[in-house]
Order: C-alpha cells, then structure tokens, then sequence
C-alpha cells in the first residue's frame, strides 16, 4: 500500500515497524514509539548511527562509558541478538520485553540464566559464579577473605546444584529461584508498565492508533 | 545472627544489572 511505504520511508535508519515490533513483545505500539524515545537518546550519546554501541550501553548505565563491568557486558551481548557488536532498535525492544512485568517467569528464568552461564556452556559452574561475585566485589570496592568467598559459593551449590555434580543445570535453576524469588527481582523493571508516561513525548508524534 | 546471602542474591545487586537506571534521567 501506498501509505504504508510512505510511511517506511519517513522513518529513520534502524526503526523497525512498532506494529510488528509490538505484535512479537508485551508493549503495546504506543509504548514501542515511547521506547524509541528512549533508543533514540541513547543510541545517540556518543554517535549518532542509529545504534547503541557498548559505550553508549555503560554511559547510560553508570553514568561513564569507560566503567567496565562483568555484568553490563554479559547484558549488552545478550541484547545484541545479531552478534554484531551494537544493539539495534529490534534488539532493544525484544530484549527489554523479557524485563516487562508481565513477561512470563519462564522467559526472565532463561535470560537469567543465559546471563550467568557466562561461558555458554549450559550450565552454570562454580567458576562462574566465584567469577560473579568477585566481579561484584570490585565493583562495590568491598573486599572478603577467599574463605568468605568460598562459602558464599558452597551456601549457594547446596542451595542450588540439588543433584551434586558441581554445576546448576536448567531445571536446578529453576527450582533454585522458584524458592529464591529475590534472585530474580532484577528480571523486572517495573519502569517499562508505565513507559509512556516516562516518555511521553512519543504522544506528539505517533503515528499508528494501538489496536487494544 | 546475621544470614549469609547466597551468590545469585549477591550478584543481583550489580549496578551493571539495574536496567531501570536506563530510563532515570
């Protein structure tokens, strides 16, 4: 149709269609506009090409695009689905739907647990998480004795390997955060329920009427 | 007596996981 290409063709580099975009997330179109908003800010911090680089990723998130950080990279490369070293508006969008409070528990479980599998092995091992939690030690500049260190990680294999065999497989970890729902608050961000009225100057511009 | 946390409460407290710090202005 006629429209629908002139509609295409208004829309800057890299902004995917929010009616299909919204089809394939729980935000509803309004929201998917609000969200470039926030893309469009972001994606423009440093350079303005359309896309989040890993820069862009930490100014945003620490107020410092050099900080580095274990976990804000394992999150970058996660919501970079394409593997190609920057997120794009469909990447952003269908990533932060899993953040959305009324995602489903399975979809935050699986990112969760991508999120901390950081070898990509298919289980989450010791190493890892002694990897994690000093990783999050330097972070908060706290230092604890390896001994201290050592047994958060034991508390956590008991609590969380049930069948012993010194790493957490994907049932495991369900079960370990079904029983352990403060382990998975960071899957939420309660932010994205009221996206536009944190963004509301996609009001102004919208384009598409939401269907629901 | 004070509970020790285990690991994944720990890690959840990483500045590098608070994705709502996105959308703070």
């Amino acid at each position: 149709m006629g429209c629908t290409c002139a509609k295409q063709l208004k829309r800057p580099r890299g902004y995917e269609d929010p009616v299909a975009l919204a089809s394939q997330t729980y935000f509803s179109v309004s929201e998917v506009e609000a969200l470039y908003e926030l893309f469009k800010k972001l994606s423009s911090s440093m350079v303005d090409d359309g896309f989040i680089n890993k820069e862009e990723f930490q100014l945003a998130l620490f107020r410092n695009s050099k900080k580095q950080n274990l976990f804000a990279d394992r999150i970058f490369e996660l919501f970079d689905a394409k593997h190609d070293g920057v997120i794009g508006f469909g990447e952003f969008v269908k990533s932060l739907s899993v953040f959305h409070p009324n995602s489903p528990q399975a979809d935050k479980e699986e990112f969760a647990f991508q999120l901390y599998d950081l070898w990509q092995t298919g289980y989450i091992e010791r190493e890892e998480v002694k990897e994690m939690v000093l990783a999050l030690l330097n972070e908060s500049d706290m230092s604890l004795s390896d001994d201290i260190i050592e047994a958060i990680v034991d508390k956590t294999f008991i609590e969380a390997d049930s069948n012993g065999d010194g790493k957490i497989d994907r049932e495991e970890w369900k079960a370990f955060v079904a029983r352990n729902p403060s382990s998975m608050k960071i899957m939420t961000v309660p932010y994205l329920k009221d996206i536009t009225t944190t963004f509301p100057s996609f009001i102004f511009r919208s384009e598409v009427e939401d269907a629901d | 007596r004070p509970v020790m946390m285990n690991a994944f409460e720990l890690i959840s407290t990483s500045q590098g996981l608070n994705l709502g710090s996105l959308f703070e202005k």
